[in-house]
């Protein structure tokens, strides 16, 4: 299973469609200081089936839809979707029976968010399971957001444990 | 409960052992559990020694020192189980061109040995000489961010525009 | 007690709002007092808009944007009381090049002002480069630290040399 | 008054005598990872009167003693020197006779610490209030050590009110 691409849509500071592509090896993003470099981090973090607010540097998940800029009006609804290769056939039963999948997460301004995977409206909970079984998800040791590192050299030594369950 | 935990502090100091070696280029480090009454409440405890200095606990190191060694209990944690996916946001921000150095090599041989895509958010100028590809996120109209395709050239340009 | 805190507040609110539009090149920002049953018990709310961005608390900006807003800050509380000496060690890490800039004519512009003399530990080539002068620190022997005085090339490959 | 200079031997990273020029202006301090920059911002705040071990990043106040390397032998003492150029005379009445202050500070291993100005032995209370008469001194707000800001960003309100204190 590998991830192919990114689309946003009306998320954070991407009001405009927006697609990033996801190639083999290193992809380098760049860009001045408060750009949305982050938010395109985030927006994976949300599709991938983040619960919590607070880990998308929001007050309540409405802060995830575009909330306007001097020259554009407010959004109410945001999109992500992720496209993932899945021609080694290794996602779970429910899901494999396509080459490719699209999972996507959908949100209303005061409606609250759903799923969908290739179209078809689906739980939060298999698609936070979609992601464990490839050992990846909102949580995952791999997604290193801004400032985590400087968290993890500050912590006390009891709260870097979970490290080590997410490894276990 | 107990047991895993222990499987699973030995496989990450393992590789956190190599892993350090290769971003300082030489030195030692090792992990170990705090002694609690539960052992389900350990804490983790770093010790390190770059190159040609004393061992100690990971405070005594300096700024780009303790986020070498933390990069390097990352990674560690992430071989013990590899994703597809792995995402650093401005993790080279304290370390100087030749940590830089280090760091993008050990980037590629991961990507290479796990098959694992790496995006890579960064201001560093050397970082982004390393990449595959580069994507620039740019503000041309106030508060809407737009992606842009580029090379090292315009990377550079546009982290100079601000 | 209380009266004191108000008149702080107010001097370094005032220095703030000038030197965040500084270092922003536009923008507004202000402090706040949070409201607690004790005054002397107050905390201090920071709420910024860059430019052509909506006002919101500091925790929503992104993270160069929250470390050039505690810069002013800083540089706020610095100037309602100055000081002979400032010493600010890598705080332009998270800056990109424009920022960089703005920062350190910010800092040529205060130096002036009040004749504070300052010493900035940094590893942007930018900053470097608008230094009246330079100090490297090397290790050129293992555990031991030597100062030397170098020019703009010899502190560039001091940063490469590691 | 004016810092012109800054002298260590023993301390920390430091263990041959080094001097540091303070200039007017701006003076820039660069090098690799681990070379000691930093130690040199706590010899500064270790002369003005840090009583704290753990502000110097270590456990104990003898962490500042040059430690040994894989060369050298630890040593069993540490000083720091700081020169203020005091032409304006405006140093309190106690050091005010002379153009030229040296503050010092020295400590032996296991024996503590004290503190000379002009060679005469001081109090630690007396070379605090030398430094907090010019709105300087080891937690002032123009020190800014590595980390500070970051600390600032993700201070909850009320542990940010020191800087207005300090302001007063
Ligand atoms: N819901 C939203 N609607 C519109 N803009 C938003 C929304 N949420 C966040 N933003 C904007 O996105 C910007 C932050 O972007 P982000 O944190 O991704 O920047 P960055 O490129 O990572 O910058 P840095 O290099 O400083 O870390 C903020 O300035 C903020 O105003
Ligand atoms: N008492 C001591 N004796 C000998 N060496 C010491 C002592 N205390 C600290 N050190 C060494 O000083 C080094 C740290 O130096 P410092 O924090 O000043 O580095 P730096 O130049 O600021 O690096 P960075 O760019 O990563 O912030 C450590 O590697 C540590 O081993
Ligand atoms: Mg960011
Ligand atoms: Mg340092």
């Amino acid at each position: 299973m590998q991830f192919s691409k990114l689309r946003l849509s009306g998320f954070k500071s991407f009001v405009d469609p927006t697609e990033l592509q996801i190639d083999a090896g290193l992809t380098g993003v760049v860009g001045p200081n408060g750009c949305g470099k982050s938010n395109l981090v985030e927006a994976l973090r949300w599709v991938m089936g983040e619960t919590s607010a607070k880990q998308m540097r929001g007050g309540e998940m409405d802060d995830v839809i575009f909330g306007g800029s001097s020259d554009r009006p407010a959004r109410n609804i945001a999109e992500v979707q992720l496209g993932i290769d899945n021609s080694d056939r290794r996602a779970p039963v429910s899901f494999n029976d396509h080459d490719d999948l699209t999972i996507s997460r959908r949100i209303e301004r005061g409606k609250g968010s759903g799923y969908r995977v290739n179209g078809k409206d689906s739980r939060a909970r298999d698609v936070q399971l979609l992601f464990a079984d490839s050992a990846t998800g909102a949580r995952a040791t791999g997604l290193v957001s801004q400032g985590r590192i400087g968290a993890i050299i500050n912590a006390k030594p009891r709260d870097r444990r979970h490290l080590l369950e997410e490894a276990a | 409960g107990r047991q895993r935990l222990v499987v699973a502090f030995e496989a990450v100091n393992e590789h956190f052992q190599k892993l350090f070696s290769k971003l300082f280029g030489g030195g030692d480090a090792h992990l170990s559990l705090t002694e609690e009454d539960d052992p389900l409440d350990a804490g983790l405890e770093i010790f390190a020694s770059p190159p040609g200095k004393k061992m100690q606990v990971m405070s005594l190191l300096s700024g780009g020192e303790q986020a070498l060694t933390a990069i390097a209990l990352v990674f560690a944690a992430f071989l013990t189980n590899p994703a597809p996916i792995c995402v650093l946001d401005e993790v080279d921000a304290p370390l100087d061109d030749t940590n830089v150095d280090r760091f993008c090599s050990l980037l590629s041989e991961i990507a290479k040995l796990t098959g694992t895509r790496f995006l890579i958010i960064t201001h560093h100028r050397m970082t982004m000489a390393r990449m595959d590809r580069l994507f620039g996120v740019t503000m041309a109209e106030r508060g809407v961010s737009q992606l842009v395709s580029v090379d090292l050239r315009g990377a550079e340009q546009l982290r100079d525009a601000g």
